[in-house]
């Protein structure tokens, strides 16, 4: 819808010949309107049409003839810059098993996305992946990941009465001695400002030492997302993020924001609540959800 | 605030910058910002803490069409139906569960109905609480009809002279045409059953969402008018500023909010309390 609002502005102003620095301004305000619809942080929009405005002066903009597909163009590669700027690959460790964590608030799809990860690496890399259900608090959390586990054929350890720390150390030890290649553990959601829970998450890493921690992100995420990822990074460092619920008609804006702030990578996206609705993340393809 | 001892373009830029970063949409802030600006020129009033105090007043009369969680139960019409409905992850099942427990507690027969027969371990989740608060619970195996479900469950709250029936929905995107078809079938055997709508349709919407809680909310209503908003995840850093947006615009009532997962993080909406959240 932006590129259209862009044809009508653009439009009467090509007849005019020229575009003044009023009309730059103009097309800028549009643009951050749009983007503060999409969710992208008011902070980094603030900064991002900065460095839209000195490209687009540095370009010549004003002395163009076709301005508005030259804005388009630099703001939609700026974005992909931005989006694009991470490897999605994964990184297996030297000698097998991987250790994989996923966290995040409650909610956005870590008990899902655990399940999707360890049936991409399957299927994709051909490795033996299991998972293990750190979750002790979500009522029913280990039935739900036992049975999304068994439909996919993925091993799943559970153990019932243990903190969730000797949880993880049980199934990373029985899991390996298993002859599991890839183990992910799934863990409950937590508010980042619960210092409790975070110091949970903090000895899980500190013990297990796993080889990639993925933040899980609902892109449907408004302005926090921010400092939800900030502070998860800050607390654990995260590698990657998993952006989850891809299938509403959410513009995504949280992608861009936390991509622009911690500058860690997006891995994946989740495009719905089968386990094959899983996909390496594209930054054209969110890219331009964001222009809307 | 402080820093401000008279109102100029830098105090309104704080204001719509602060009013933005807690997901109140951009062209709703300027609404805002615009009327009381207005306000303020014309009255010639330059004291902070009376504009401070427009923006709030502002901001509660948009939160407020006909609000607050009316929960007295009209004892002619038994059983009283509730359906939750919402996307994927929101906290419906959670808010079933601690409805039950306010009910339960003031001396409300409830009836649980576990109406996702689709995601993995969803009755086993609703039924830990079932057993928890000791209550009755309708269900059918997975993957069975959830239209089923509800009517089974109501058909039960008839025969047992139950006072509310609570019916629990599987998430869902209102992107999704055949889900929100499922949802407005399963409102028709509501309406059949009991020769009336149901009492409240609530939409549950996390308060980590940014603008898109309101093509949740347009399209959830649309498709089954609904009669109230639950918002959840208050004890989280976000500050569900699209709501003001969503009053505003479709005249919505917001029932209730949660703040935490203990089965008593559950309160009437208070519009002063919410806008006092806004401006912290
Ligand atoms: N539409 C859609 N639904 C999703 C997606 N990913 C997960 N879900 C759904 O979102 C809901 C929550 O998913 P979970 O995997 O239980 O989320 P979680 O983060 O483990 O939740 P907690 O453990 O309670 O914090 C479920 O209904 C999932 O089916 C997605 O990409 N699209
Ligand atoms: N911190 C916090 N967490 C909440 C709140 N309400 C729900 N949750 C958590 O959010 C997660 C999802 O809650 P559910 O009740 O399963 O959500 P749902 O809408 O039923 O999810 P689906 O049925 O999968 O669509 C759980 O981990 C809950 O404990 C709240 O008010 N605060
Ligand atoms: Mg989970
Ligand atoms: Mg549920």
């Amino acid at each position: 819808f932006l590129s259209s609002k862009f044809e009508d502005l653009f439009y009467k102003i090509r007849n005019r010949g020229r575009l003044s620095p009023g009309d730059l301004d103009e097309a800028l305000r549009e643009i951050r309107l749009a983007l503060l619809e999409a969710d992208v942080n008011f902070k980094v929009v603030k900064e991002f049409i900065e460095r839209v405005r000195t490209n687009a002066l540095g370009q010549n903009i004003l002395e163009s003839l076709s301005p508005s597909q030259q804005v388009i163009k630099i703001v939609n590669e700026e974005i992909i810059k931005i989006l694009g700027s991470g490897s999605t690959d994964i990184i297996f460790a030297g000698r097998p098993p991987t250790i994989f964590m996923l966290a995040g608030l409650q909610g956005t799809g870590k008990t899902t996305a655990t399940i999707k990860l360890a049936n991409f690496i399957k299927n994709k890399y051909s490795r033996r992946t299991s998972v293990i259900a750190a979750d002790i608090y979500r009522p029913a959390a280990s039935i739900q990941l036992n049975d999304l586990a068994k439909h996919s054929g993925i091993e799943v350890f559970t153990a019932s009465g243990k903190k969730p720390l000797e949880i993880v150390l049980e199934g990373v030890d029985s899991l390996k001695k298993g002859g599991n290649d890839v183990i992910i553990i799934d863990t409950a959601g937590r508010l980042q400002v619960d210092v409790e829970m975070m110091q949970e998450l903090k000895d899980i890493k500190k013990h297990i030492k796993p080889h990639q921690v993925y933040l899980v992100l609902d892109a449907m995420t408004g302005q926090e997302a921010v400092n939800i990822a900030e502070k998860f990074n800050s607390e654990i460092e995260f590698d990657g993020i998993i952006l989850t619920k891809i299938d509403s008609d959410t513009r995504g804006g949280a992608a861009l924001s936390i991509n622009h702030v911690t500058k860690k990578p997006i891995k994946f996206i989740s495009t719905g609540e089968k386990t094959d609705e899983f996909e390496v993340f594209h930054a054209d393809r969110i890219a331009s959800r964001i222009l809307g | 605030w402080n820093k401000f001892k008279k109102t100029n373009q830098d105090f309104w830029e704080e204001i719509e910058e602060q009013f933005i970063l807690n997901d109140v949409s951009a062209a709703t802030a300027s609404d805002i910002i615009e009327e009381v600006k207005r306000k303020s020129l014309m009255e010639n009033i330059n004291d902070i803490e009376i504009i401070r105090h427009l923006l709030k007043e502002k901001i509660k009369n948009m939160l407020t069409p006909e609000t607050a969680g009316d929960l007295k139960i009209n004892v002619e019409d038994k059983p009283v139906v509730w359906m939750l409905v919402g996307v994927n992850g929101v906290g419906k099942t959670s808010t079933i569960a601690k409805l039950a427990n306010y009910f339960k507690n003031i001396g409300t027969s409830v009836l649980l109905t576990a109406a996702d027969t689709f995601r993995a371990a969803a009755y086993e989740q609703i039924n830990h609480f079932a057993e928890l608060l000791n209550l009755p619970i309708v269900h059918h195996q997975r993957h069975s009809d959830p239209g089923a479900v509800v009517y089974d469950s109501i058909e039960k709250a008839i025969a047992k002279n139950i006072d509310i029936v609570l019916i629990d929905t599987a998430g869902r995107m209102h992107t999704s045409y055949n889900l929100m078809e499922e949802l407005k079938k399963i409102k028709k055997v509501i309406n059949k059953k009991i020769n009336r709508e149901p009492d409240e349709i609530l939409i549950v919407v996390d308060s980590t969402t940014g603008q898109n809680a309101k093509a949740q909310v347009a399209v959830f209503n649309e498709a089954l008018s609904l009669t109230g908003i639950i918002l959840t995840k208050t004890d989280g850093t976000s500050k569900g500023g699209v709501l003001l947006t969503i009053s505003n615009e479709m005249k919505i009532p917001v029932k209730f909010i949660t703040s935490g997962e203990k089965i008593d993080n559950i309160s009437n909406f208070d519009p002063a309390n919410f806008t006092e959240m806004l401006f912290s």
